[in-house]
């Protein structure tokens, strides 16, 4: 990781078990030849397709509310 | 079609199920309904049935756990994560987890138990999440309505895996808006606050100048308090209010909040004759505060400024907007036009020469 500020660091954290939870990254990480900044953004960009938001590929505003929102526990993708 | 890796199903049609606990917030008759419910989402659409077992372990359990119930998929105390499912199969598959820690309930207040047990079910039965936010398997909890309806695509998933039901009529969902493919038809369409807002069904359509797409989302995301299916819509912009109304109803609203007394009848608010049951369309001219109310053939005209239907009303549509037609789905104000849609077509009308002067698809407000 980047250095981050107070708070961005806490954004990170939250958006990396997000998408460890909902889209495979912790095992992805091993599987894939990505660095973790690199794959945390191919992640990002997938949930981002699932839920209809614009693709940055960052932890935008929009992308952090949208994570935040009550869910189903079941990932978003297989396994 | 999406389903989970090696597509797993159930191989039998006939399931059965078990609760094995309860959430005390609600009464064990009202779990035991909403579940059953939840059930008959999915028996409608395909050859599947199930049927509840007491004494013995169901294919698939239904429980509530706190926290860490020893699955590797611990709950997180109040919000985020509300259930979880597992895919079909013997032992924990096809099991539904509910987080004891939710607020469940059996109203539109989160979190509804039947819609959450409706998703959960999909899963057990083999479904992934999708990423049609009308779906019932859209990963995020969506607003709850009384008059919940399976999505089309959610139907045709489930039928690729268990084939469609024994029914001679068959069932069809409802569909999420594709705004480029063709043109739409409209229920309403109001400006508000600077933007345009097209209703169709459950959903929204904003188009604002800042945003390059038009967002589609569900309109209880906006106003959890106001229905689907909504026959018209009007802003009164001096006011910073708008008007939506279903049937002889009508709610107001400012912002995302409904205002103190409503919804209301038309009658007593608008002063509309009994005769009137619905409203097609309505549009508040902002030059003149003079809201026209098309209703079939014919249109009113109501005061804003003084609260009071002007005299003489109604008229024909065809006598004072030419070539728009006899019936009127949906009008706002853009600038000094009127923009009239029935079915799949608008008409702009110039409010100087009162009189149209195009005639266009109706999805050109989308940059498709």
């Amino acid at each position: 990781f980047p250095v981050f500020q107070e708070g961005h660091r806490q954004d990170v954290e939250t958006v990396w078990k997000y998408l460890e939870n909902y889209y495979n990254l912790g095992n992805d990480t091993e599987v894939k030849n990505l660095s973790g900044k690199e794959l945390m953004a191919e992640k990002l960009k997938e949930m981002q397709q699932t839920f209809g938001l614009k693709v940055t590929g960052k932890s935008d505003p929009e992308t952090l509310r949208v994570m935040s929102n009550p869910r189903c526990g079941v990932s978003d993708v297989t396994p | 079609e999406a389903i989970n890796s090696n597509n797993p199903r159930w191989t039998k049609t006939h399931l059965t199920y078990s609760i094995l606990n309860y959430t005390p917030l609600l009464p064990r008759a009202v779990v035991d309904q909403s579940i059953a419910k939840a059930f008959r989402v999915w028996s409608d659409v395909t050859p599947l049935t199930f049927s509840r077992v007491f004494d013995e372990e169901g294919d698939i359990v239904l429980s509530f756990y706190r926290g860490d119930h020893g699955d590797n998929n611990p709950f997180d105390g109040p919000l985020y994560r509300l259930a979880h499912a597992f895919q079909p199969g013997p032992g924990i598959g096809g099991d539904v987890h509910f987080d004891l820690d939710e607020r469940w309930t059996d109203t539109s207040e989160n979190f509804n138990l039947f819609y959450v047990t409706a998703h959960e079910l999909g899963h057990s039965l083999g479904l992934t999440h999708s990423n049609d936010i009308g779906a019932l398997m859209f990963p995020s909890y969506t607003w709850y309505v009384d008059d919940f309806v399976l999505n089309q695509e959610d139907i045709n998933r489930i039928q690729a895996l268990y084939g469609p039901s024994p029914n001679p009529i068959q069932p069809t969902g409802a569909t999420t808006p594709r705004l480029c493919d063709s043109p739409l038809s409209f229920d309403a369409i109001t400006t508000f606050r600077g933007e345009v807002i097209f209703f169709k069904g459950r959903f929204y359509i904003r188009v604002s100048r800042a945003m390059p797409e038009p967002e589609l989302n569900l309109i209880g995301i906006l106003w959890p308090a106001l229905p689907g299916k909504l026959d018209a819509v009007y802003e009164v912009s001096m006011a910073d209010k708008a008007y939506f109304f279903k049937g002889n109803r009508v709610w107001a609203v400012r912002e995302q909040s409904v205002q103190e007394g409503f919804p209301t009848d038309i009658y007593s608010y608008f002063g509309f004759p009994s005769s009137v049951t619905h409203i097609d369309a309505a549009v508040c001219e902002e030059e003149t505060g003079k809201t026209y109310f098309f209703v079939d053939d014919k249109y009113w005209r109501y005061d804003e400024y003084n609260k009071t239907m002007d005299s003489g009303y109604p008229k024909l549509i065809a006598d004072d907007f030419p070539r728009v037609g006899n019936k009127v789905d949906a009008v706002f104000q853009n600038k000094g036009y009127f923009y009239f849609f029935h079915q799949s077509t608008q008409y702009r009308f110039n409010l100087q020469t009162r009189m149209v002067d195009a005639i266009r698809h109706s999805n050109t407000w989308f940059n498709c």
